[in-house]
């Protein structure tokens, strides 16, 4: 029996968005320490891999580990019958091949409940090895969505750039070039707001902007995102997602040819 | 020029 309870059903909500138009669809992987889904898109560019632990329920059990393959966009549609502060409760028997998903008003006097076909998939799960990455920059999750948007208008690719004094974005195209430099915050209220940079190395890569920005559909998950980069590796994007858990997106570099 | 890579260059299957 898995059966998991939460308050919000508006962060499965941001999830979805945040992963369904790279994946169309992912097996997630419930055991008792919770969800975890792991998933390359078609294209084997990127990968999505999402942890959400189990203390950041409400409720959790699961008495058997249980792999439940899911069609996202059949997913997101029943996402979108709740409200953002809707309880949500989904449950599954042992060997199921359906998924029930029930919303409930926080004054419990609307309760609705779907019923989801499970898939079968072949599961494909990348060893990612352990990596000390040269640069580990952390900035606002809208600040580096807004420059991922601008430079992608003059581009396809974007170089990242860091070093101590800070990280540039680059990119060219048929129009001209741009850059946006960020320094390190020397003062900052909150640690959210300001940029900082972890660094044993300088690193320049260079990436696909269509993939940058579709990871950014992800910054409503957390105030904060953070980038590992080391040289010819790929790299990672992270979203902590209060609480509950985080995803990070992991992105081929464009190389040489 | 510049190509893209794939991540299963860099992480293998399990």
């Amino acid at each position: 029996m898995f059966e998991a309870r939460l308050l919000k059903s508006g962060q499965l909500k941001k999830i979805l968005e945040a992963i369904k138009e790279l994946l169309k669809e992912a097996t997630f992987d419930c055991s008792d320490s919770g969800i975890q889904l792991q998933a390359m898109d078609d294209a084997h560019v990127s990968l999505v891999s999402m942890c959400l632990k189990s203390t950041g329920f409400d409720k959790f059990r699961c008495d058997r580990n249980l792999s439940m393959g899911i069609n996202l966009e059949s997913m997101v549609k029943i996402m979108k019958c709740c409200s953002n502060d809707d309880i949500m409760t989904i449950k599954a028997q042992d060997n199921a091949d359906t998924l029930t998903i029930m919303f409930e008003t926080k004054n419990q006097e609307k309760m609705s409940d779907y019923e989801m076909k499970l898939m079968n998939l072949d599961q494909e799960h990348l060893g990612i090895p352990e990596t000390n990455y040269s640069c580990i920059i952390k900035m606002p999750s809208s600040e580096f969505a807004r420059i991922c948007r601008d430079l992608s208008q003059f581009g396809d690719s974007l170089v990242i750039a860091c070093t101590k004094e800070g990280v540039k974005f680059s990119t060219s195209g048929d129009i001209g070039s741009a850059n946006v430099k960020l320094s390190q915050t020397s003062t900052f209220d909150k640690e959210e707001e300001g940029v900082t940079i972890e660094m044993t190395q300088a690193v320049c890569l260079t990436f696909a902007c269509r993939y940058l920005n579709l990871f950014c559909k992800a910054t409503p998950l957390s105030t904060q995102v953070i980038l590992s980069m080391s040289g010819d590796v790929p790299l990672v994007v992270e979203y902590q997602i209060e609480e509950l858990g985080c995803i990070r997106y992991y992105l081929a570099p464009k190389i040489e040819e | 020029g510049m190509k893209q890579s794939s991540l299963t260059s860099f992480f293998k299957t399990k």
